[in-house]
């Protein structure tokens, strides 16, 4: 999926 | 998680070790960019906002604080501690001209119109670029002791270790998000001229001479 909302990288 | 963002995690963690060795052995940060990190300091500020109200996992919150920690730790280093050592007539590069551009096209190229996002993409953008004075001031100095080319490399190698996390991401879970992928890619290779000069130069042992 394009993107997340959830930002889980740093 | 991937072993390529581990990899490059550990890299950039290595990065901001060395350099704080370096400025805390040597009692100087002559040849080290203050507006770099300046602008350092400014990304994970940006981005790591969501410390507060997003909980990732134990790795992430430890990672963000030591980055955060570490960004104002080498500004207070630069513009105080050893403000002497600070080569202020070197590190000359106008970084409103890399701030500002990278607030625009956040707030026109975004994910989502939301504060912590819009924060977000701003700390992609500049990020992107926020290695720009440092690079600029080892030209202009036309050396870098090889502390600070290590520190270099180790910097460089996190994003660009970042982009084959994006490309395992993308074959295994179908993820990807194009603006921190185009603008790694964009960080990645404003390193490429560096990284050459490295592997040819520091690695044999000689001094890192970039043409002026």
């Amino acid at each position: 999926d394009q993107n997340n909302d959830l930002h889980d990288e740093l | 998680m991937n072993v390529f963002r581990l990899l490059g995690d550990l890299s950039h963690l290595i990065a901001v070790i060395i350099l704080l060795q370096k400025i805390w052995h040597t009692r100087s940060c002559a040849g080290i960019s203050g507006k770099s990190q300046v602008l350092f300091a400014l990304v994970y500020t940006a981005r790591y906002l969501d410390l507060v109200s997003t909980y990732v996992s134990l790795y992430n919150t430890f990672m963000k604080v030591i980055f955060l920690i570490s960004s104002y730790a080498t500004i207070y280093f630069i513009y105080m501690k050893f403000r002497a050592t600070y080569d202020r007539n070197h590190d000359t590069f106008r970084i409103e001209f890399l701030i500002l551009p990278s607030v625009l096209l956040a707030l026109l190229i975004n994910h989502q119109f939301s504060f912590l996002e819009v924060l977000w993409t701003f700390s992609i953008y500049l990020e992107s670029v926020a290695i720009l004075p440092q690079l600029f001031m080892v030209s202009k100095t036309g050396e870098a002791e090889s502390i600070t080319s290590h520190y270099l490399f180790a910097l460089g190698s996190y994003r660009g270790l970042y982009i084959f996390n994006w490309i395992y991401r993308y074959w295994s879970e179908q993820h990807y998000d194009i603006i921190a992928i185009v603008a790694g890619v964009v960080q990645t290779v404003l390193y490429c001229d560096f990284f050459y000069l490295y592997v040819t130069k520091v690695l044999k042992g000689k001094k890192l001479q970039l043409p002026a």
